[in-house]
This record gives structure tokens, C-alpha cells and sequence, in this order.
């Protein structure tokens, strides 16, 4: 089984999309994959209601949620409300449920809280590898280069998990001139940590997500859907 | 003096975007302002790094940092570095600071992390008036009963604190056509919870923001300036 975590500390930069397109796009290329929601928020959770349509959804996988066809989800562990805050994560009941799916999944995708608390911090240390989505916008690097040497550290911390396998550039707006420049820029900078796959901002994102479902359903020609399938192939010959 | 936090545990919605331009703008309108940056990432502490231009910066206020003509900053409380969370807010001290500074200030603004954890409650406890950014888009009305609902329970626990000032609609993007929709949705729910104001995407906030100045300085009839002049007012008066 692969791993992969979608972590950024800053907030709405796309970690939820990308973690549910990711999920659903591995599902439909025929792997079993696991999305598990570590964000009390639930965002991820509620934006896959109606991820099911007419699958069959009835196979067990250790208390996981069968939502569709090849993918089950772990349910935010917050009802979401903000007075639920310190609810306390016990990590090794987390690893714990990792170990038993790891035989029976191809793919795990996990998708964190901004900021990197204790759920974040969680979520780094049971994914082999990790993608940092980013707003290609001017003050992106500025948190990114924070955000990368914690990842770093982690890397050290846990072994093995961790890993960078890339940043993800999101919500790439062509109409905003400056948008080509950024990308230069963060080609500069980052070099291979950089995907080559480019998320473009896209309002059928937010349309699917008010509808429960993923894009690869709701609009399956729209640019948010070639761009995330791009993604998935990208991670699939990683 | 008038307190008002900008709070939303959902991430990227324009929280420390409006801070500073609410902080900012007060300054400029004649009123002495401190900004109060409860969130160890920091982004608005190094948003507002170059705005002092060629003002005199050397009046002391309690420890403050004297940012600018009418404008205090008290700088995040973290280095921003995600290995230093767990570092433990000190409410007591903090409603200190804000009783010793209430006579010698107007306007005190609080800019606060997402997800309300305990920098993001601190904050919320200790404003008089609450103003939640939103972004116009489907998803938007999901989060926001939730937050709304949480802020009402604060009202009750902090008594004389956290009362809903409005919410206020960012990023709004007219070239977007399910736009007035949503605001007219927001609108239809939210009645005089909505605020007048609405602040129009323009990319001169992002690129203000990677100089280190306010876009009052850096482009002052931008859409952006124009937008979070209106706010100012509308708070003003309120
Ligand atoms: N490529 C895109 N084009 C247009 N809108 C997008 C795109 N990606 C995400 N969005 C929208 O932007 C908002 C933020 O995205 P998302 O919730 O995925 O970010 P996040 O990093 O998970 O946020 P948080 O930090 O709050 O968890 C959502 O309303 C989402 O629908
Ligand atoms: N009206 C706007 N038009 C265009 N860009 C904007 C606007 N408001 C904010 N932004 C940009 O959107 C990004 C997110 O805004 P901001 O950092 O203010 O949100 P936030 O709610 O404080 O995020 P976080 O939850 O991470 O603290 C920033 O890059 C900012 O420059
Ligand atoms: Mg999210
Ligand atoms: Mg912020």
C-alpha cells in the first residue's frame, strides 16, 4: 500500500480538493484506496456524500466507510463544531488501523487540518510521502520554504514516512498575468520538488463539492477534472 | 476602545487579509489602532513588516511594536515554525495587556489562526465584536451556520464578548457567474448579519501583502483599497 498526506499549514490552499480527487481518481483507475479525514472540520467527510451515485457499497474494511466503488473513507473524527476542539488523537489506534488495511488497500490518502496540530502532525507521520498543495500567488513561497523544513525534520523523526514527493501548484488562475511569473519562479526554486502536474482554478471544483461529489462525476470534462487526472496518473509513476 | 476579531476556522478566507486593512485603515482614518496578531504562523506580522514607510515609530505602548502612525502591532506569537505548536497561549495575561491599552487606543483588531484552537479562542474572548470573512462560494453556508453556532456559545461564556458584528463576503469574483447568486443566497440567510461591505477579489491584496505594506500604500485606488475603505466606514459607524 502507498501512502500520501495532503499537508499545508496554510489555510484554503486545496488540501481537501486534491485529497478527495486524488482518493477518487486512484478508485477509478481500479486501485482499492482508503481517504481518511483528519480534520475535525470535516470537509473532506461531508464533500463525499454523494460521492457513491449507484455503486454498490457494502464491503467491510476494519470499520471503514465503503463510500464507492474501490474507495473507503475514515470519517472526521470532529462532529466539526469549534467547541469540540481537544478532542485528543491517539495516534497509535491510528497507526494501529493503518497496519491492518495496509494488505487489503493499494492507496491511502489522508487530508489534514491547516496549521499542522496535533491531527496534521498525525497525519505526517503515517503517510510514506507527502504533497504540499500551494496557491501559486506571490506570498505562496514565504510559508512553503516554513512548511518544507518542518517536513524535513519530520522525515527525520519518523523514518520513512514523510518524504516530500512534491509541491502542487492550486488554483491557477491564467487570467491573473502575474500567474506565469509565480510559476516560473517556484520552477526555480523548487526544481524536481516541484509536480509537474498544475491544478487551474476551476468554479466546477466548488460546484461538485456543494453536491457531495467529485468533479471526475459532476463534470468530468472540466478543467478541474483533466488536471486532477493528470495528478493521479502523475503519482501513480512515482 | 473598540474591539473586533476577524474569525473563521475555515483557512484561507481573507481573515488576515482584513486585519490589517481594518488595522490599517483605522490608523489612517485618525484613530489610534493596535493590531494583534494571535497566530503563530504570522502572516499578518510579516504582511505588515515594510508598512511603515517614512513614518516616526517611537511611541511606546505597553511592549507593543509601533508599526506606524496610529498603528501598534503585537508580532505572532510563534516563530511561525510548526515544531513550535504546543506553545501555550496565556489568556490572563493577554485580557492584561488589553485592559492596560484600552485607554489609550480607539480601535484594537485581532487577527486569528483557522480552526479556533486556543489562539483562535483567546481571540475570540477577548473582542467585544466578531466580523466572520467568507468566501462567496457554494460551499461557503456550510462552515459558516457551524461557526456562527459556536459564536453564539462564546457570547454566552464570555459575557460582554464575541458578538456576531457581521459577516463579511471576500474574494468576491465577478467574473464568476454563480457570484451573485451566492451573495443574494447570503444574503436571504443571513439578513443583517450580512454586512454592506464586500470585498472584490483583486490580486493587488496578494501583492501588497509580498511587499510587506497594506494596499492603501501600495495601490491606493486599486479595488482592493476602495473595498476595505468601505469596511472601514461601515465599522466606524457601526
Ligand atoms: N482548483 C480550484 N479552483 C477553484 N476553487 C477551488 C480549487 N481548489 C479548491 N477550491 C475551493 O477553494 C476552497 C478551499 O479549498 P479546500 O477546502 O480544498 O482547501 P483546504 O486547504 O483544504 O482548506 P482548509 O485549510 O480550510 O482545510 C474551497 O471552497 C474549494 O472548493
Ligand atoms: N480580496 C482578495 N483578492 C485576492 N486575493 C486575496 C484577497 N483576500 C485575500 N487574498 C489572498 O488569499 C490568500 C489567503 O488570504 P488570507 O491569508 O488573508 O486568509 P486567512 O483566512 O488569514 O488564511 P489562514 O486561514 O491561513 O490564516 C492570501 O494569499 C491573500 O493575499
Ligand atoms: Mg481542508
Ligand atoms: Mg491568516
Amino acid at each position: 500500500m502507498r501512502s500520501i498526506v495532503l499537508a499545508n499549514q496554510k489555510g484554503g490552499v486545496g488540501k481537501t480538493t486534491t485529497a478527495i480527487h486524488l482518493a477518487h481518481g486512484f478508485a477509478l483507475a481500479g486501485h482499492r484506496t482508503a481517504l481518511f479525514d483528519l480534520d475535525p472540520q470535516g470537509n473532506a467527510t461531508v464533500a463525499v456524500q454523494s460521492i457513491a451515485a449507484d455503486a454498490v457499497v457494502d464491503e467491510a474494511l476494519e470499520g471503514l466507510t465503503h463510500i464507492t466503488t474501490n474507495l473507503w473513507l475514515l470519517p472526521s473524527p470532529g462532529d466539526g463544531s469549534t467547541l469540540a476542539r481537544g478532542a485528543t488523537i491517539d495516534v497509535e489506534r491510528l497507526k494501529d488501523l493503518v497496519a491492518r488495511v495496509a494488505d487489503r488497500l493499494d492507496w491511502l490518502v489522508i487530508d489534514c487540518p491547516p496549521r499542522l496540530d496535533d491531527w496534521g502532525w498525525a497525519g505526517v507521520q503515517i503517510a510514506e510521502r507527502v504533497v504540499v498543495p500551494v496557491q501559486a500567488e506571490f506570498f505562496a513561497m514565504h510559508g512553503l520554504s516554513q512548511m518544507l523544513a518542518s517536513l524535513s525534520a519530520a522525515a527525520v523523526e519518523f523514518p520513512g514516512k514523510a518524504a516530500l514527493r512534491g509541491v502542487l501548484p492550486t488554483m491557477v488562475d491564467l487570467r491573473e498575468p502575474v500567474t506565469m511569473e509565480i510559476l516560473d519562479d517556484l520552477r526555480k526554486n523548487l526544481g524536481d520538488q516541484l509536480l509537474r502536474s498544475v491544478i487551474l482554478r476551476d468554479s466546477c471544483l466548488v460546484e461538485a463539492a456543494s453536491f457531495g461529489q467529485s468533479v471526475f462525476h459532476h463534470s468530468p470534462h472540466s478543467k478541474g477534472a483533466l488536471c486532477y487526472a493528470e495528478l493521479v496518473k502523475e503519482l501513480e509513476h512515482g
